[in-house]
């Protein structure tokens, strides 16, 4: 399913968003 | 830093993305992070579009706190 495929790398771009921001707080990785 | 920290710290967040203050995010505030962290400008343009659920062209810390606590849920079934 092309949706689901989509879904799941738009999750993995807001993880890797959230992640930053995390890191950018924290100072760690 | 746990999870219940993090939600805590949200608004904080959304203000990194929000530098003027204006209490929403639009897509240039979004570009704007191109510089400060890791993504490139289509994945910052993906995020906006995920993050705006009523596709108003606006940020609201409603809507950047639902996506981020999404994230973290996502986080702990992982």
């Amino acid at each position: 399913d092309p949706n689901m495929k989509a879904g799941a790398a738009n999750e993995g771009v807001l993880a890797n968003f959230f992640n930053s921001l995390l890191s950018k707080k924290t100072g760690s990785p | 830093l746990g999870q219940d920290a993090i939600l805590e710290k949200i608004p904080e967040f959304f203000q990194m993305c929000d530098l003027e203050n204006k209490g929403f995010i639009n897509r240039r505030d979004m570009q704007r992070l191109n510089g400060e962290l890791p993504l490139s400008e289509n994945e910052l343009e993906n995020v906006f579009d995920c993050l705006d659920s009523d596709s108003n062209g606006f940020l609201t810390l409603e809507e950047f706190s639902s996506g981020f606590s999404a994230f973290l849920h996502g986080q702990s079934v992982d």
